[in-house]
């Protein structure tokens, strides 16, 4: 499902070179309940948006579904991304002019043509499922911080996707609210075979994890079997 | 220190009212280390922005160190912000054009006066402090979630305020960085008399307080002395 070959990705800064992943290795096969943990600043981020084909490694190789993402160009990148993936942003990203509900709907009209009475059930769903149904018609300035947490996941999960890269997904939000996403992760795993990689703190994720990798300093410097 | 009388906010959007606060009562005497949790939504940072001066109640009063602050005009509360208060924001608040060392010597020059080689000797003690002294030349858009967090709240303390009110400050912290930071926090409570006021999820920083209030729904449901 998801192979990394030698993957390394530096950020340079005028003379300096930041090297924020070294020599990454990764083979993720019929897991669909995946986690990187690891310390502030250690590439998690990084790690996911090559994966999830928003950037490009310094070197290597990265394939998503049998295709070397790496090598794909912008607008197919976009395509391939509004086919396969479902992107939950460590900073949300929500769009400020659209409300909740037409930030949950936009994927579902960029890329995938769906009726629009089809489209309101799927986002209805979400929204409920979520736990946010009720802040449908506001603008992300006018929600709370894990609210706009939840637009973002709805957003994500909404085109039923075959891959989600979830950026610590539930750093914002109380014990409930977390479990609610869990379980709708759980629930997609089940019965769409949706395939989910986590960067996260939190312990609640964790647990439910199948293969969990630690990473420090852009290695990778564990890899165990979940508790799960 | 802080006292809120029959407070209550409410956001208009067209017709509908919505009730973010209502009818709070809140006395926080001698306690330094306060904590506010609820579920997302439930009126936390609403609350702690009144609090902070950042925003004023639809009704009832808000006291500050004394000062009735609901009462203060913009300029008077921002020059009140800047001498007494220290603030962590939900969504960091880092200005985009600034570095990590030039984000958190901001205050110090805009409200305090401090001399340059003083002020540096500051900085630098609290990039420290967080863990993300080698970061000190990079744009915020440069930083990880959790270090952009950091910068944030070095940015809150390098004033030695008497009140800070943090909104979520460890949501993206590791265990390790989330500990660096409340250790900090204790540290300075015990040498500056420093007083925290928290929202937040996390039971790590509801074990370190002295008072928990719980909200739900707007409304103040519960209020226990803590652990510690
Ligand atoms: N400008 C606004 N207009 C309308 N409603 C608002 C506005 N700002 C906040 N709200 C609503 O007020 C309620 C309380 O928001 P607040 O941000 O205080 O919650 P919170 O407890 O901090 O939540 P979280 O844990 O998710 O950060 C929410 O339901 C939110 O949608
Ligand atoms: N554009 C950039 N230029 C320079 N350095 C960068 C850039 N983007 C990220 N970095 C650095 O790369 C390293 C890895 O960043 P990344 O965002 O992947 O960390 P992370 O594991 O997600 O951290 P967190 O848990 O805090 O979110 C960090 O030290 C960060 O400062
Ligand atoms: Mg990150
Ligand atoms: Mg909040």
């Amino acid at each position: 499902l998801v192979e990394l070959k030698q993957v390394t990705k530096d950020y340079r800064m005028g003379e300096i070179s930041v090297q924020a992943l070294k020599d990454i290795e990764i083979d993720i096969d019929k897991q669909s309940f995946v986690s990187f943990v690891g310390p502030s600043g250690s590439g998690k981020t990084t790690l996911l948006n090559l994966i999830g084909c928003l950037d490009k490694p310094s070197s290597g190789e990265v394939f998503v579904n049998g295709t070397a993402v790496n090598t794909l160009s912008n607008k197919e990148a976009a395509q391939f991304r509004g086919q396969y993936l479902g992107f939950i942003f460590q900073n949300f990203n929500l769009l400020p002019v659209l409300t909740t509900y037409e930030n949950v709907e936009y994927p579902l009209i960029m890329v995938q043509n769906i009726k629009a009475n089809e489209r309101k059930k799927r986002i209805m769903h979400y929204l409920d499922a979520v736990g946010i149904a009720d802040q449908k018609d506001k603008y992300p300035s006018q929600l709370s911080g894990g609210q706009k947490q939840r637009v973002a996941v709805a957003r994500a999960l909404v085109t039923d996707p075959k891959l989600v890269l979830a950026d610590e997904p539930t750093a914002n939000l109380d014990h409930d609210s977390a479990f609610k996403i869990i379980e709708l992760m759980r629930q997609m795993k089940r019965d769409f075979k949706t395939a989910f990689i986590f960067s996260t703190h939190d312990p609640k994720i964790v647990k439910e994890a199948e293969i969990i990798y630690t990473l420090e300093d852009g290695k990778i410097v564990g890899k165990k079997i979940g508790a799960s």
